[in-house]
C-alpha cells in the first residue's frame, strides 16, 4: 500500500 | 521475526523524491495516513539535529479479536520513529522507520521498514525492507497488508 500510495502522490506532485 | 523485501522504482529524482515523502511538514505522512490508516489527524515532528522525527497515529481499521485483545481491547497510537540518511547531493538515501504501538511491551509488535534509494538521473530506484516481529501467530499477513 504504501508503494502505491508513494507512487500516485508522487505523480500528483509532478 | 518475518522479512519481505520490495523493488521500487519511482518516476522522480531522489531529490524530489526526499523533499517529498520527508518534507519537514510531514504532509505526506499525513495524506498516507489519512487515506490509508484512517486517522487524519497523524501527527509528525519537525526533523531534529540527529536527523530524526516521530510519526504518532492511530490506525482506524479492522482487527481480529485476538489482536485487539492482546492490544487491550483498542488499537493504541502507533509511534513511528524515523531516521533520514541523506545529504543535499548525495546519490542516495536510506530512510528508517521503526513502528511500535504505545502500549506496555508494545516492542513485542515493533515493525521496521527501511527504505534505501538511489539515485538515477531524473528517477531513482531501490528497495524497501520490513521486518515484522509480532510475536503472535497469524499476524504477519494482516499486518504486511
Amino acid at each position: 500500500k504504501f508503494i502505491e500510495f508513494t507512487n500516485r502522490y508522487l505523480a500528483d506532485a509532478d | 521475526m518475518k522479512e519481505a523485501v520490495f523493488d521500487v522504482n519511482f518516476n522522480v529524482s531522489l531529490k524530489t523524491f526526499i523533499e517529498t515523502v520527508y518534507s519537514d511538514d510531514g504532509k505526506f505522512y499525513k495524506s498516507f495516513h489519512s487515506e490509508v490508516t484512517n486517522d487524519p489527524k497523524a501527527k509528525v515532528t519537525s526533523w531534529d539535529h540527529t536527523h530524526s522525527r516521530t510519526i504518532t497515529f492511530t490506525p482506524d481499521v479492522k482487527l481480529p479479536g485476538f489482536f485487539k485483545t492482546a492490544l487491550g481491547g483498542a488499537i493504541p497510537p502507533i509511534n513511528d520513529a524515523q531516521q533520514l540518511t541523506y545529504s543535499e547531493g548525495a546519490t542516495s538515501a536510506k530512510g528508517l522507520s521503526v513502528s511500535t504501538p504505545s502500549i506496555k511491551g508494545g516492542e513485542r509488535f515493533r515493525t521496521q521498514v527501511e527504505i534505501e534509494i538511489q539515485s538515477c538521473g531524473a528517477t531513482c530506484k531501490g528497495k524497501i525492507r520490513i521486518e515484522l516481529t509480532a510475536s503472535i501467530f497469524g499476524l504477519q499477513g494482516m499486518l504486511e497488508g
